[in-house]
């Protein structure tokens, strides 16, 4: 009998492992096994498969329901303004370039907005995609007002009856007040201008980021008032855990992952797939 | 803060008597969820939380201040012990021109630091760097450390993304002596440590030059991943040091802990904003507050 709890001990540090190790987090870890244990016990099971099982199904259940898809052929309003947002290096323009290149084999009509104004080569490197993707780049000089590109990019795309702007923000850390009221003014150009825009206002987070991920995304979320997220970088060895916490506290859709460098390393967020990556 | 939850565990023990196990053993729970909670890797935390112990036990509770802080103390001594207690500079040794490399993974911060070095070694006036853009593959890379060594006035190789980060990294070591330059510093493109290729790549331009430090650049926000991370680029490279950027975010930095902890190499510099000024020596004892919140 005292051999079954020692079993017990091993596997539930095991599982605490492999939860953790994924950045799901502590609290995020034991309200799991906590929770399987529970289950668990009220069937009289305890085999280390039921187990993990039931973390899964728990995890899937958790993500399931934010799932969530971009408007593409069932568009309610054009230009459809999307703005991605986040802290520095996480994937932002590298994501627009792939999303551009995707709507732009199905037809749509996108404007990109060079609306990072600040950081070395930001524009050139839309731009680049802008090729890539076979779609046009609204830009201005390097240092100019964000919003002005954002103003001008949507005038434009008004103008030639696009269906999307996908509008690429500097990198800029939460903590950074005046970032952040950069940010929200941007946003103010834009309903200015469009009233309503920005219809999507997505952070992007970095995989292989850890629990500051939170952070981000209630910084953000205070800030603009987020509508979803994308995470980029699964194609790493990091598995994201941390967006488990993020889906209990915020009701916001995944949209994306970004798994690689290159155009077609974009993918909607499954919840099982993400699930099953982990273990 | 920790020092808040370790006061409250020892709050019946008053200025007499010894730490003992037992409340040892909740103190060391409240220590390891706060350094998980500071992305500090799993097992690293395991190993660091026993040393603690074994250090806590049978302290004698001082009168001048609460066991709790006394707690604080022992492991913020034992972080700063294992985050290395100098400051480190560059490895400059040989015969100059001295070449350097930086890698790591995408986005953390390479060439913007490049610049940054480049732009420490000008001011300190015994060094003239020589900027090399060797990440031909990311859109604009070559663009943006061109536009960056103009912004600090110093020489940049002109490559081109047809040419090969290997030959390039060659060529402008001759270039740099052409240019009166004696540490010539190397961007590469950011990689998977699982990216077979890429690290083959990383380990012929290493072969090709012999650089004289190889640091590993590590964003302050990752997570458990640094270990795998770390541990990959320095078993292909012998890495000399790591650069940690992003410290002017708030982000713990646990990844810190746990990248020397495995590898055993000394943080050398921080970022600690996008301007090229905001870059400094690593402070262990720094690191360590911040760490432990
Ligand atoms: N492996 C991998 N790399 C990615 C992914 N998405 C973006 N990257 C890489 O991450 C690096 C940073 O991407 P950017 O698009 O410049 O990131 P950003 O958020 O726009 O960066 P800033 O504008 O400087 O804040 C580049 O090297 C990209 O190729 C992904 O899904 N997987
Ligand atoms: N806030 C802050 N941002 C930084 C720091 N260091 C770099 N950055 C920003 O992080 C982003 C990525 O920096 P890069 O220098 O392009 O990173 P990289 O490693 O060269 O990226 P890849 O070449 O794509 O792998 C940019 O927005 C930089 O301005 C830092 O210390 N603090
Ligand atoms: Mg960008
Ligand atoms: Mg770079």
């Amino acid at each position: 009998f005292a051999g079954k709890k020692e079993i017990d001990e091993e596997l539930l540090e095991e599982l605490e492992e492999i939860l953790i190790t994924s950045d799901i987090g502590f609290e995020t870890t034991q309200e799991l096994i906590e929770t399987a244990r529970k289950q668990l016990r009220r069937k009289d099971i305890n085999n280390p498969e039921s187990l993990k099982q039931s973390i899964k199904n728990q995890m899937v259940s958790l993500l399931k329901p934010r799932e969530g898809r971009l408007p593409i052929d069932d568009l309610p309003i054009a230009p459809y303004v999307i703005f991605f947002a986040g802290v520095n290096g996480v994937g932002k323009t590298t994501t627009i370039g792939k999303l551009a290149k995707n709507l732009k084999a199905r037809d749509k009509k996108v404007i990109l907005a060079a609306a990072d104004t600040f950081r070395a080569a930001a524009t050139p490197q839309l731009a680049l995609w802008g090729e890539k993707a076979g779609v046009d780049v609204i830009a201005h000089q390097d240092g100019s007002d964000p919003s002005a590109v954002v103003y001008d990019a949507i005038q434009s795309a008004q103008h030639r009856l696009a269906d999307f702007v996908l509008v690429d923000t500097a990198g800029r850390l939460h903590t950074k007040k005046n970032l952040m009221e950069e940010l929200k003014k941007m946003c103010r150009v834009a309903d200015k201008v469009m009233p309503g825009a920005p219809h999507e206002k997505l952070l992007v987070l970095d995989a292989t980021n850890g629990q500051n991920a939170l952070m981000q995304a209630k910084q953000f979320h205070e800030a603009i008032g987020l509508t979803g997220l994308i995470l980029t970088k699964l194609d790493s060895t990091a598995k994201g855990g941390v967006i488990l916490q993020i889906a209990h506290e915020f009701d916001l859709p995944i949209y994306l992952i970004g798994v690689g460098e290159g155009a077609e390393d974009l993918q909607n967020f499954d919840a099982e797939a993400f699930v099953q990556a982990m273990f | 803060t920790l020092t808040e939850r370790l006061n409250t565990v020892f709050k019946k023990l008053k200025g007499q008597g010894k730490i003992t196990e037992e409340n040892v053993r909740e103190a060391m729970r409240q220590i390891r969820l706060s350094l998980l909670e500071a992305d500090v890797h799993y097992k690293v935390v395991k190993s660091f939380v026993a040393t603690v112990q074994e250090k806590a036990i049978g302290v004698e509770v001082l009168s001048s201040i609460t066991p709790g802080q006394q707690i604080v103390k022992i492991v913020h001594d034992e972080l700063v012990e294992l985050l290395g207690t100098r400051h480190t500079q560059l490895r400059l040794t040989g015969v100059p021109p001295y070449p350097v490399l930086l890698v790591g993974l995408q986005g953390s911060g390479k060439t913007t630091t490049i610049a940054k070095l480049a732009h420490m070694l000008k001011q300190g006036g015994k060094h003239r760097p020589y900027l090399v853009p060797a990440d031909v593959q990311r859109p604009a890379a070559i663009d943006q450390l061109t536009a960056l060594a103009k912004q600090i006035h110093a020489p940049c190789y002109p490559s081109k993304t047809s040419d090969n980060p290997v030959r390039i990294a060659e060529k402008a070591i001759q270039e740099a002596t052409r240019a009166g330059c004696d540490v010539v510093l190397i961007d590469t493109a950011g990689r998977l440590q699982v990216d077979e290729p890429l690290m083959a790549e990383l380990q012929k331009i290493k072969e090709a030059v012999n650089p004289s430090d190889i640091l590993l650049v590590v964003d302050a926000m990752t997570g458990q991943e640094a270990v795998k991370v770390a541990e990959a680029f320095n078993e292909r490279l012998d890495l000399g040091g790591v650069i940690l950027t992003k410290l002017d975010g708030d982000a713990r930095g646990g990844a810190a802990l746990s990248i020397k902890a495995v590898i055993d190499r000394p943080i050398k510099f921080v970022g600690i904003g996008e301007k090229i000024e905001d870059f400094e020596p690593f402070h262990p004892d720094r690191m360590a507050s911040r760490i432990l919140g």
